[in-house]
């Protein structure tokens, strides 16, 4: 594993004489691929390495009997720093509702996220309203409503919609009228790289002036995290990132890639299909995930 | 534009090729063994562009496990489709359904997510959209008694090809692996040599993790081909390089988008040129 490569190079770099922030680029280079092969982006791991690289010819390393270990745990902290250091959690604005938008690329979790969101806040005494605005994919507002159903929450569908924005109009005036809260809004998924869509999110912000928009995105997501999260961010706005799938075996660098690219936190995981299974996100358990 | 229509491969040039080849997703290993063939090549090749023998270098992975996707081999041909969630699973099987259907084939649909809110319903959707019929029972059933009767139901109507939905299923849930190895023994004893052709559904954003997708999967229920979907974002699925070189499990169809003509079969050189765009 990582600690054990790094403490053979750095044991005998040092039997070689002072390590020094030149001949320490051995050991950076593995902890260069352990982040690539964790699914880092190229070119955030890049800039990760440079930043940490000073640090690792620091005094803890150079005194240390167990380098390998020291240069492991600068890695963690720049990590645990780089993804916010700390929980994040969603706050409640002081006019209620609070109103939650999904946003994120197809099958990345936004409905079944939108139902753990809506359990969660019903847990915590709130009585949430979920809003069937995917009018595009075969059946989406009808699994959106079994989810609503299955937690006795209330779901805004219309059948005879074809347009997002009206649907999120009608739904916030029943809520405004009926004192739900928070209005939590399931979005179709779509391609950053779709102009029409993203202007779609676009006039949807621009009206009914969401609080919270929430980045659903998958934890086995490749290097295209940083482009799709950048352009959401940029063209769209969000507030938030939700990782999804993360009970599977991927190490989630995408998560350090959509964090350093949009510099917005991460506030929960999804750890599987059931609605209870949302936990919150905590940046010291995602650095030794993403190390291996 | 890469310095590499120059037949040289100077530092700078290897350090863009790899840049490259990780931003597309082929990973370090894979990558790292695509520029030792590139370098080997080019000792022998030193008039070539290097960007034509790097993208033979990766031709030849590909086309080693190459193999199209041959529906007309059995009767009914048996298609099982499986892979983790929110891949495409059910938006290709109805894609599928509907190119066979053009081509004047028989084709029933089996409804085997029994899981997942609405799945059912998705599926009859795209099924009516198409004029295919659908198998399906309850939510919640056994989807082997699922698979039982539409085979039943394709051997009385004379079909041409059934294809089999799968729920979504991440590869580390052992007993949600078992239940599509149960599956295919319901097929398998069925109608002989079952399913002839099983189909894992990869997402184009995915990254290294597809390769452990592919292992476990093949591992525990054997592969033989792949789907790789949503080509039409910017991820480049390179992962499926490795996936050829390891495993030599060959990419079949691609999805290009969400609409029911979004299919194609698999193109390696279109592949390949698509890496370096
Ligand atoms: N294992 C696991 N599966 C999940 C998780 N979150 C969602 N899923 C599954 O992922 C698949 C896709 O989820 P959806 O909620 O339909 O995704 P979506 O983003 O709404 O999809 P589109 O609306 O088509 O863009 C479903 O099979 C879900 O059950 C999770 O945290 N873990
Ligand atoms: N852009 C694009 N979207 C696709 C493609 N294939 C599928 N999708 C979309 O991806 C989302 C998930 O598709 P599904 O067919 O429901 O995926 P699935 O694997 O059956 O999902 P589960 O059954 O929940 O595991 C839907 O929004 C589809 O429209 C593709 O090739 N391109
Ligand atoms: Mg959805
Ligand atoms: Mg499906």
């Amino acid at each position: 594993n990582l600690s054990d490569k790094l403490q053979g190079i750095l044991k005998r770099l040092r039997g070689q004489g002072k390590l020094t922030e030149k001949n320490i680029g051995e050991a950076l280079k593995e902890v260069r691929i352990a982040l690539l092969e964790a699914d880092v982006n190229y070119k955030v791991v890049k800039g990760f390495i440079e930043r940490i690289s000073s640090k690792a010819v620091g005094e803890e390393v150079l005194k240390s009997l167990t380098p390998g270990q020291q240069v492991i745990k600068i890695v963690h902290q720049e990590l645990i720093d780089l993804m916010g250091g700390h929980q994040s959690k969603i706050q409640m604005p002081p006019n209620p509702p609070l109103v939650i938008m999904m946003v994120g690329l197809q099958g990345s979790g936004k409905t079944t996220t939108a139902g753990k969101l809506a359990s969660m806040f019903k847990k915590d005494g709130r009585r949430p309203m979920l809003v069937a605005a995917d009018v595009q994919r075969p059946a989406a507002r009808d699994q959106l409503k079994v989810l609503a159903d299955s937690l006795g929450v209330d779901c805004f569908l219309d059948h005879s919609a074809d347009r997002a924005e009206r649907v999120c109009r009608d739904a916030f005036k029943i809520a405004e009228k009926n004192g739900m809260n928070p209005v939590i809004i399931d979005t179709a998924g779509r391609l950053h790289v779709d102009k029409e869509l993203m202007d779609e999110l676009v006039q949807i912000k621009k009206k009914i002036l969401p609080h919270e928009v929430i980045l659903v995105a998958d934890a086995m997501t490749g290097q295209d995290a940083v482009t799709m999260a950048q352009e959401f961010d940029q063209k769209v706005g969000i507030d938030s990132i939700i990782l999804t799938k993360m009970d599977g075996d991927a190490r989630g660098g995408a998560a350090l890639s959509i964090r350093e690219v949009t510099g917005k936190p991460v506030k929960f995981i999804g750890t599987g299909e059931k609605l209870d299974l949302l936990e919150p996100f905590f940046p010291d358990r995602m650095a030794s995930r993403i190390l291996g | 534009a890469l310095l590499w229509n120059r037949p040289n491969l100077s530092p700078e040039l290897i350090e863009e090729l790899e840049e490259t080849l990780i931003l597309a997703d082929c990973g370090v290993q894979t990558s790292s063994l695509i520029i030792t063939r590139l370098k080997e090549r080019y000792e022998n090749e030193r008039d070539v562009p290097s960007c034509d023998i790097l993208k033979a270098v990766i031709l030849e992975i590909l086309q080693k496990a190459y193999a199209p996707l041959n529906t007309a081999s059995f009767k009914p041909f048996v298609m099982m489709v499986l892979g983790v969630n929110g891949v495409g699973k059910t938006t290709t099987i109805a894609k599928m359904a509907n190119r066979l259907t053009d081509q004047g084939r028989h084709v029933i649909l089996i409804a085997g997510d029994t899981f997942r809110a609405a799945a059912i319903e998705q599926l009859q959707i795209w099924a009516d959209s198409i004029n295919v019929k659908l198998i399906k029972h309850q939510i919640g059933s056994d989807p082997s008694a699922v698979v039982f009767d539409g085979i039943q139901a394709a051997r009385t109507r004379g079909t041409d090809c059934v294809i089999v939905d799968t729920a979504g299923r991440l590869h580390t849930k052992k007993n949600l692996v078992a239940e599509l190895e149960k599956m295919k023994k319901v097929m398998g004893r069925e109608i002989q040599g079952a399913p002839h052709e099983t189909l894992l559904v990869l997402d184009a954003t995915t990254g290294q993790n597809a390769i452990q997708q592919a292992r476990e999967f093949h591992q525990k229920i054997g592969l033989t081909g792949i789907a790789l979907t949503k080509l039409d974002g910017t991820a480049k699925g390179g992962i499926i390089i490795s996936i050829a070189n390891e495993l030599s499990i060959p990419v079949k169809l691609i999805g290009i988008g969400e609409g029911i003509d979004d299919l194609r079969d698999f193109d390696p050189h279109l592949f390949v040129d698509a890496l370096f765009e």
